[in-house]
């Protein structure tokens, strides 16, 4: 690109080589991808600590963000995830793009009083989002 | 959203439906989008029952009750050995419960359950309704546990001889005479520190519960002498009046889909399912309390 410069000066200056990674960056991983984002919250802000004995406070955490056009294994998608943006920017954009979910989550442990005044503990599954992903 | 094409199996939200109006009661931060509430309530089990909850103080009318402080410790002790603090179940492989349920006797005044107290029911007795137990809950291990009340001096050694008896109530619920089930054995514990004795009554009670029985009426003896077996003992009353009510504990194995599995985690763990085989399936404490018999007999 220095040596066109110099033959032909009135061109339009390139873009210095250092922006070189920036543009491509815009393709290939968005501003805000998709990731797991923190959430805490305490039952006695809901009010419902009058049964909910333990624990005080619960992340269920969630996911937000955007996907990149070609996700691959980053997110552990399948080839479906592709098919789909290519659908969307190609095809038919009623179709949505892939979103950004929880892909596994861990168990909660709950204490609680029963309208009969029995306590019970009890486990529950995906409770938890651990881990995101695009779909 | 419009289910184009698709089925939505009942049985995925069979026990998530919330009725429209129900939706309107909900609580601001878990109220749905509009599109989303038709028919259903897209909530975990918890937050569903919870949300209910949080609208109804009152139990079909029913005041809320309060349960035992003692009992409530208790369960916060279980609570704390189980679980982390924020909430994580501990991977205690040994711990085969995922649902321990702690219920305090009915009293005259406290439970009036209808088919309960038309039989002759004696001072001694323990009334435990379990109708919050439901049908995929499997029982593992029952356990009356008895509280001291630690302002009663009582001396390091006790010995007790425990006498139950399970009464069964007829179609006319009257009590039938005939005692259908009945225990004896002798129980043998220091009472320093200890605020709590806990009675296995699991194949006493095993019975009962698998016949899917919402009530249980018990007639429970129990004598203790106080002091050393081998020297001298005398039976003094101090000790009996420490002995409150006991409550009756039940280690469970709720088999329902919103319910914790720890061999499922282990299956996601890329491990084979532990899945317990058919055959005869050596008695295992699930509290992992290390149970009795040697190595040996574990092993078998």
């Amino acid at each position: 690109s220095r040596q066109r410069r110099a033959e032909n000066p009135k061109e339009a200056p390139a873009t210095p080589p250092y922006n070189l990674s920036e543009y491509f960056k815009q393709f290939l991983f968005p501003q805000n991808e998709c990731e797991l984002h923190n959430f805490r919250l305490s039952f006695s802000q809901l009010k419902w600590d009058k049964w909910i004995i333990a624990p005080h406070r619960y992340s269920p955490q969630y996911c937000k963000g955007d996907c990149p056009r070609v996700v691959g294994h980053r997110y552990g998608s399948p080839v479906h995830t592709m098919v789909q943006n290519i659908i969307y920017e190609k095809l038919d954009s009623s179709v949505p793009k892939p979103s950004c979910v929880p892909a596994a989550y861990s168990p909660l442990s709950v204490l609680t009083i029963e309208p009969d005044g029995s306590i019970v503990y009890k486990e529950y599954e995906d409770m938890i989002a651990t881990k995101c992903t695009c779909r | 959203p419009r289910s184009r094409g698709r089925v939505v199996s009942d049985k995925t939200f069979g026990f998530l439906v919330a009725p429209e109006d129900n939706a309107s009661e909900l609580n601001p931060l878990l109220r749905l989008p509009k599109g989303m509430r038709r028919g259903y309530a897209l909530l975990p089990p918890l937050l569903k029952v919870l949300s209910d909850r949080g609208h109804q103080n009152w139990e079909n009318g029913a005041p809320r009750l309060q349960p035992d402080s003692r009992a409530l410790r208790y369960m916060k002790r279980l609570y704390k050995m189980s679980a982390t603090k924020e909430g994580i179940p501990k991977a205690n492989k040994s711990h085969l419960y995922n649902t321990v349920r702690l219920f305090t006797p009915c009293s005259e005044g406290k439970h009036r359950h209808r088919d309960l107290m038309k039989g002759d029911v004696h001072p001694g007795d323990l009334l435990f309704n379990l109708d919050r137990v439901t049908a995929l809950e499997h029982l593992l291990k029952s356990v009356l546990l008895y509280s001291f009340d630690t302002s009663v001096p009582v001396s390091s050694s006790v010995t007790c001889v425990c006498r139950l008896a399970a009464k069964e109530h007829d179609s006319s619920s009257q009590v039938c005479p005939s005692v259908s089930h009945s225990l004896a054995f002798n129980l043998h514990f220091e009472v320093r520190k200890r605020k709590w004795v806990e009675i296995d009554v699991t194949s006493f009670l095993q019975p009962l519960i698998a016949t899917n029985r919402r009530n249980i009426h018990m007639a429970v003896n129990i004598t203790c002498l106080v002091g050393d077996p081998q020297h001298s003992t005398k039976l003094e009353n101090p000790f009996n009046m420490a002995l409150v009510p006991p409550s009756l504990l039940l280690y469970l194995n709720d088999t329902s889909e919103q319910a914790y599995h720890r061999w499922n985690s282990l299956r996601h763990r890329g491990k084979s399912p532990v899945r317990p085989r058919q055959r005869n399936i050596p008695h295992v404490d699930p509290t992992g309390d290390g149970g009795r018999g040697n190595s040996q007999g574990k092993r078998a």
